[in-house]
């Protein structure tokens, strides 16, 4: 009865295996009815996975009240996290799960609204903080050329357990970024220039 | 007319400064020539392309059942976009190449990471302008010299590899009416081509149609915009706007409305000896991306609490 929510989602997929949606040979007006449905489901699931992961992950305090699934970080969207950094005086606490029955390392991109430096913890056991680093921000790439500039803090989340959970906090600091900044602890990426021949 | 050279732990791209398009590719003690070029295939239309072939075959138009591209002479050459500038980014987690192209509704970002083996391509397709009344495939290629010989690997179940060879079908002697369309096949994880020296694998994000029309290249259908109806049962043409339609819902003679649909999409580029072990060791992290959730919380925020 709890993953009642779930059942939507499924729903939805299991109408989607019709050979037209598999295939995109339905008419316009019914593929729209496929994703109505499918998101539907999306954001009942997401809203349940949300629920069960802060009941899992911090069980006695009043953190990730508004844990929430961004699902449009493929169009460098996420009103939350671009509302908690508009200013200084929020935390953004970020839940990362891997599906994966084995160990990956990911990069994680994550639309912010302030150009500004970013300090990302990732919080382990006990709530000891395992690995800080400053980062600054890019220009996000927006889907539409004539949207408002955006920017995207990035960051490597280190090794993800199987079928687990990590959890960092990100806080927008007012430090200025210089390259010095750059932590050395981490393999960067080089330029070199050469001739072209 | 200098190149720019990055690299992570596990491999080393050389781009062209000036246009941040890719040279070469070293990686697992493998160096590759591998360069990209994106551009689309007119699609076919009878009322247009009826006179370029015989009349028993002028009625198929391209469209959602049936993919065929315009002209015979056009089946081998894409109709080229080409870049017109590039932005080096230095990132905190490795350096992005922006590119733009002279069709402003082609954009790409090249990413090298740390720690990851491969070069990841992002790119940004749409609206893709039918103004001329004319419906575009749009395809990405990847070309090397790899001496292919007429096979590409294809996945098709996101599982089991099989082997396409050109102009050629297992089961029955094939007369070759479409040399491009009759060449691609569907791709559902990756696509990987080798010889004896090399292999370039490429993981796809989302299933897609695609092949190596010529030898050691490898080309992606990302996405499709046809003004014309297959008349092979939809009664549309693939057109969808990102507007919806007026009225709703759309029945008989509704009007579409919307300047059209904007695409993002991945693909991840492998270089080394073997195809398949390459492909297979991104399929599944590709399938299965980490999910991410946020919240916020006033500050002094503390994280109590047992994980």
């Amino acid at each position: 009865m709890e993953s009642r929510p779930l059942f939507a989602l499924e729903d939805a997929l299991g109408i989607a295996q019709h050979h037209d949606a598999v295939s995109g040979t339905a008419k316009q007006h019914v593929a729209d009815d496929y994703s109505f449905k499918l998101q539907t489901g999306l954001d009942l699931a997401s809203k349940f996975v949300a629920k069960t992961l802060k009941n899992t992950l911090i069980s006695d305090s009043g953190l990730l009240e508004n844990l929430t699934f961004c699902h449009q970080l493929n169009e460098s969207i996420c009103d939350l996290s671009q509302d908690a950094t508009k200013s200084l005086g929020k935390d953004l606490y970020v839940v990362v799960y891997n599906a994966k029955a084995s160990e990956v390392s990911s990069i994680i991109r994550l639309p912010v609204s302030t150009n500004q430096t970013y300090l990302v913890e990732r919080v382990e056991r006990n709530a000891t903080v395992a690995r800080s680093r400053l980062v600054e921000t890019v220009q996000a790439v927006n889907l539409r050329t004539t949207d408002k500039p955006r920017y995207t803090v990035m960051f490597d989340t280190g090794p993800l357990p199987p079928i687990g959970v990590a959890l960092f906090r990100v806080s927008m600091t007012n430090k200025v970024f210089s390259s010095s900044l750059r932590s050395n602890d981490l393999t960067e990426t080089r330029r070199l220039f050469r001739a072209a021949d | 007319g200098k190149d720019v050279v990055v690299s992570n732990e596990l491999l080393s791209v050389t781009f062209d400064s000036s246009t941040g398009m890719m040279k070469q590719v070293f990686s697992q003690n493998v160096s590759l020539l591998l360069t990209q070029e994106w551009g689309y295939y007119t699609s076919f239309d009878s009322d247009y392309d009826r006179t370029e072939v015989p009349s028993s075959r002028a009625d198929q138009n391209s469209g959602a059942y049936v993919f065929r591209p315009s002209t015979p002479e056009e089946k081998l050459k894409l109709m080229n976009a080409s870049p017109s500038g590039a932005k080096f980014v230095d990132t905190s987690v490795g350096t992005e190449v922006h590119v733009a192209f002279d069709a402003p509704w082609i954009r790409q970002v090249t990413r090298i990471l740390k720690g990851q083996p491969y070069v990841e391509i992002e790119y940004t397709i749409g609206p893709i302008p039918i103004d001329d009344g004319r419906g575009r495939e749009i395809v990405n290629r990847y070309i090397t010299p790899i001496k292919s010989e007429g096979k590409v690997y294809t996945d098709s179940n996101g599982r089991e590899f099989l082997e396409r060879r050109r102009n050629y079908r297992p089961s029955w002697s094939l007369e070759v009416y479409e040399q491009v369309a009759g060449n691609y096949y569907p791709i559902n994880a990756a696509a990987y081509i080798e010889d004896s020296d090399a292999a370039l694998s490429v993981v796809v994000d989302r299933s897609q149609g695609g092949g190596s029309i010529i030898d050691g290249t490898l080309e992606f259908m990302v996405q499709r915009r046809t003004v014309a109806d297959d008349f092979r049962g939809v009664d549309e043409p693939l057109n969808e706007t990102c507007g919806g339609m007026e009225p709703y819902p759309p029945y008989g003679d509704a009007k579409r409305v919307g300047d059209g649909v904007v695409i993002r999409g991945v693909h991840r580029l492998l270089v080394g000896a073997k195809g398949a072990g390459l492909a297979r060791s991104q399929m599944d992290a590709t399938f299965a991306e980490p999910l991410i959730f946020v919240a916020s919380s006033p500050k002094p925020s503390t994280p109590v609490g047992a994980l």
